[in-house]
């Protein structure tokens, strides 16, 4: 990715828009609707906001016209300019101009003003052309089969959040006080023999390991390794996890920040979060869980925090009564904090910083103690 | 005239290039015509960035792969910086 030069970008988070005018290839409503899903897409990873006008001067000006339009960069006809847009600033900086020569739709044939609109307000916001073929920010217009498949690029994520940063957590701030725009994280180096991890958790049958706003992805099935942003999978979840595990007969992960926890499905994080975690039934003194994972045979989750566990039961989907529980009681050798744990190949994998304890829950003991990136093939 | 018509068609197609240089790539103006006769010209050193850029091999030569780029849709901002 690139920004403009001089790197203008917005000195507020709460900006404004106004669509000026309409093109006559597509309802009212269609253009209001591409122009808010476009919008949507930046404000979901970026503690941006936006609102419209009616009337006025707004920061971003959203307009169509045809050839010459009063800013000495002409449209040219169907074809070839779709669109420009200025960088962030006052006056027609910030405004985003469409080619009403073009062929305008809310369907993949034609031009998809959505698919413009999204990469037309990248600029306004300031991001420059990106010379990565995936980045929404990649000059030429590519069309999609299937928009419901739309998605920023890992590119296009790093590029926005080198100006605005990743999305504010909502976190309640009578418990955990709400951070505005959290310091950037180095990317983490996967075979730094310090690395640790913030949580690790199964999903359909790969695993996920996070850190910071990273999460490494672990297929056993094909051996692949890949390295994504969280923000880029799924927009509104908050970087530097606690905890993750699976529930498969849900399928779904659920993850952990704070006194919140969301729910995951493939790539959708599900309607209703996030939650509280104290409506699992934790008591109020349980500010944050360390670690977590589900036992599917036993259809039983355990939380880890600090020295204790709980565990919750799956099928009444209650707390169990006689918790917490002393770790080291029932899970001997596990005796530090544990930041993560997941399951695989029968045994659990318990890990503290840079270190990872192999524990067999059937003999009740540990059978190995391995570095935590041994999955990484360091 | 087969001989003709393709040297109309690639001059065409050096306008063609010439004008998305000077659009996209900053090429100055009076940079004219110089791909053909010399590699190192202002011309070809754009084409090879604007090869780089978009993800082309690059070649500083008009090969139809930078041809049918050129005819893409795009965004009317330039791809570097002004």
């Amino acid at each position: 990715f690139s920004t403009f030069p001089g790197t203008p970008k917005w000195r507020k988070t709460q900006l404004t828009y106004r669509i000026v005018n309409y093109t006559l290839d597509l309802p009212r409503d269609a253009v209001d609707s591409a122009i808010e899903k476009a919008l949507k897409v930046w404000e979901e990873v970026t503690p941006l906001t936006f609102s419209r006008m009616y009337e006025g001067e707004a920061d971003i000006m959203v307009s169509f016209a045809v050839g010459e339009h009063g800013d000495f960069s002409p449209f040219d006809g169907p074809g070839k300019v779709l669109a420009h847009a200025y960088p962030p600033g006052r006056g027609i900086y910030g405004d985003a101009h469409f080619d009403d020569d073009e062929q305008w739709t809310k369907e993949t044939a034609g031009t998809n003003l959505f698919l413009v609109a999204a990469h037309e307000l990248g600029h306004s916001l300031g991001l420059f052309h990106s010379a990565n073929t995936e980045a929404v920010m990649y000059p030429l217009y590519k069309t999609f089969t299937d928009l419901a498949q739309f998605r920023l690029s890992q590119d296009d994520v790093a590029g926005i959040q080198s100006l605005y940063g990743p999305p504010s957590a909502s976190l309640d701030d009578t418990l955990v006080p709400t951070e505005s725009v959290p310091p950037a994280h180095e990317t983490p180096a996967m075979c730094d023999p310090a690395l640790s991890f913030d949580a690790v958790s199964t999903l359909r049958g790969e695993v996920l390991f996070f850190k910071d706003r990273h999460f490494w992805r672990k297929s056993f099935r094909t051996h692949e390794l890949e390295f994504h942003l969280i923000s880029s999978f799924w927009p509104s979840l908050p970087s530097d996890l606690d905890a993750a595990y699976e529930v498969t007969s849900k399928d779904t992960v659920f993850i952990f920040k704070g006194n919140q926890f969301w729910g995951v499905r493939g790539g959708e994080v599900q309607a209703g979060y996030p939650r509280g975690i104290h409506t699992l039934g934790f008591p109020p003194t349980v500010k944050k869980i360390d670690a977590a994972i589900s036992d599917k045979d036993k259809k039983k989750t355990y939380f880890f925090v600090e020295d204790k566990y709980w565990r919750f039961d799956e099928k009444r989907q209650s707390m169990e009564p006689g918790f917490p529980r002393q770790i080291a009681e029932d899970f001997p050798g596990v005796d530090t904090k544990i930041d993560a744990v997941f399951e695989a190949f029968g045994f659990f994998y318990f890990f503290n910083g840079s270190s990872q304890l192999e524990f067999d829950p059937n003999a009740k003991k540990v059978t190995h103690i391995l570095k935590s990136n041994i999955w990484f093939n360091c | 005239y087969p001989l003709d018509g393709a040297a109309r068609g690639e001059d065409a197609s050096m306008d063609l290039v010439q004008q998305y240089l000077e659009n996209y790539y900053n090429l100055p103006k009076q940079a004219k015509q110089f791909v053909r006769r010399k590699d190192s010209g202002p011309v070809v050193k754009k084409i090879r960035e604007m090869q780089k850029f978009l993800g082309l091999e690059v070649t500083g030569k008009l090969d139809s792969d930078t041809l049918e780029v050129i005819h893409k849709p795009r965004c009317g901002v330039p791809d570097v910086g002004y």
